[in-house]
């Protein structure tokens, strides 16, 4: 069938049949739908321009255009239904692919994305971004974490400290996300837990990005005196971002219980089988 | 016998925010990443040797670092082998462990020698296969489960039918 929908007891995603990317998010037990398209883009790394000689670098993120670049306006899926597990793998790119997956019991989204080796050849550097778009109307406000401990709510084009005259409209909204990030609109919350340290914001209402993966090729001048650039053919990434919707009153339990089991998550440790006993008797 | 120092040495350099915000030349950042792995190995000793204690049982542990990208020498060759799973965490949690394993059907018991479900799911990027099983883990705790090859049969795993979208 042309239906393209994971879910478990709690949780039913969509994706759209003819593009592979996902679409619609529901949360089952708090009968929340939520239309919500996710995918990656790139934006072009700034090599200097009329406003700034600065480049941007190890040190410094500044995208040479406001837009940035979609990596694909579809994706080739591949659907895997097993009674433990759900999934759609989805494949952008040759640099760019994601599994979005559902376990039995799990009350969020899994998003395993795979990032690089990041193509440079065209002479651009890239900084990639997961973007998630929702009809959120969120007043130009959104959430981050400050290692794990503490929510400080961010205003875009804003700092509580001093009146900002803002002259970077995406970098100069750009804040760290340790854990998560999330928007609201005082009913329904959607939350990104990450499983790392990554570059966030909310450019326009209803809207989250993360940075995954970069790629540049010039200095910025801030005394690493070399670009961000991998040597031989690159890095690529693996990571996850795991997807909370919830009714804003309850999100919080929901996200604090689960991001802590993402950073103390269980180890897994191997060995043949028998062994000899430890104590004689 | 183990030994955590060097781990701590490596975790206590990496402070530099070089290491936590990627803002050094590539040979250094290559150091780092040296400087972690070789704080490891000591680390699995001091790990394995606590785990044989608590468990009562002498074996050769073996720690997959790349799991995340579904390489694990040992459990995709042996017949049958063990996985002890160690929860951090100050509560039970409920983990699908995933391992990459051969073309196999696998039985799996939990530590109280009761079988417990499992797939076998075919990876459709790379058609590598990948037991999957729930374990329960208590708080601050460690569950052993067993795994073992059942002989002469291979998996029905669904192979995951491609969907090619027509571009839009």
């Amino acid at each position: 069938s042309r239906d393209l929908t994971i879910q478990n007891e709690y949780i039913w995603a969509r994706f759209d049949p003819d593009t592979g990317l996902l679409v619609e998010m529901k949360n089952l037990e708090q009968d929340l739908l939520l239309p919500i398209r996710q995918t990656f883009y790139w934006y072009n790394a700034s090599t200097g321009n009329n406003l700034s000689t600065q480049v941007s670098g190890a040190y410094i993120f500044r995208p040479n255009q406001q837009e940035p670049l979609l990596i694909s306006h579809w994706a080739q899926t591949r659907l895997v239904k097993t009674d433990l597990v759900q999934e759609v793998h989805q494949n952008f790119s040759a640099w760019c692919s994601q599994v979005v997956r559902l376990y039995p019991g799990q009350r969020h989204l899994e998003l395993e994305w795979t990032v690089g080796p990041i193509p440079v050849g065209d002479g651009w550097g890239k900084e990639v971004i997961s973007r998630f778009d929702t009809a959120l109307e969120t007043k130009g406000l959104f959430f981050t974490d400050s290692n794990g401990r503490e929510i400080l709510e961010r205003r875009r084009n804003y700092r509580p400290t001093w009146k900002l005259n803002q002259t970077e409209p995406v970098a100069g909204n750009y804040y760290p996300v340790n854990s998560r990030i999330y928007i609201t609109d005082q009913n329904v919350q959607l939350t990104v837990l990450t499983d790392r340290s990554q570059g966030g914001s909310s450019l326009r209402d209803g809207s989250i990005e993360l940075m995954v993966h970069r790629r540049l090729l010039r200095d910025d001048a801030r005394g690493v005196g070399e670009p961000l650039l991998e040597s031989e053919s690159g890095l690529w990434v693996r990571g996850r971002h795991l997807v909370l919707l919830d009714k804003a009153q309850t999100a919080a339990v929901r996200h604090r219980l689960e991001a802590e089991k993402e950073l103390l998550a269980p180890q897994v440790v191997l060995a043949r089988g028998g062994g000899t006993p430890y104590h004689l008797e | 016998s183990g030994d955590s120092a060097p781990l701590n040495e490596a975790m206590a350099v990496l402070q530099h925010h070089d290491a936590v915000s990627g803002t050094s030349q590539q040979h250094v950042a290559d150091d780092y990443a040296r400087q972690l792995a070789a704080g490891w190995g000591p680390c699995e000793v001091l790990l394995s040797n606590a785990l044989a204690r608590l468990s009562g049982s002498k074996v050769e542990f073996t720690f997959c670092r790349n799991l995340n990208i579904s390489l694990c020498p040992l459990s995709q060759t042996a017949e049958s082998f063990q996985v002890t799973i160690y929860n951090p965490l100050g509560r039970k949690v409920d983990w699908m462990v995933r391992l990459p394993v051969s073309k196999h059907i696998f039985l799996v018991k939990d530590p109280s020698g009761t079988v417990v479900p499992n797939n076998v799911v075919t990876m459709p990027s790379s058609n590598g296969q990948e037991l999957l099983f729930s374990a329960s883990v208590p708080a601050l705790g460690f569950s052993i489960y067993s795994v073992t090859q059942v002989p002469g049969r291979s998996p029905r795993a669904p192979v995951p039918q491609p969907r090619f979208q027509k571009p839009s």
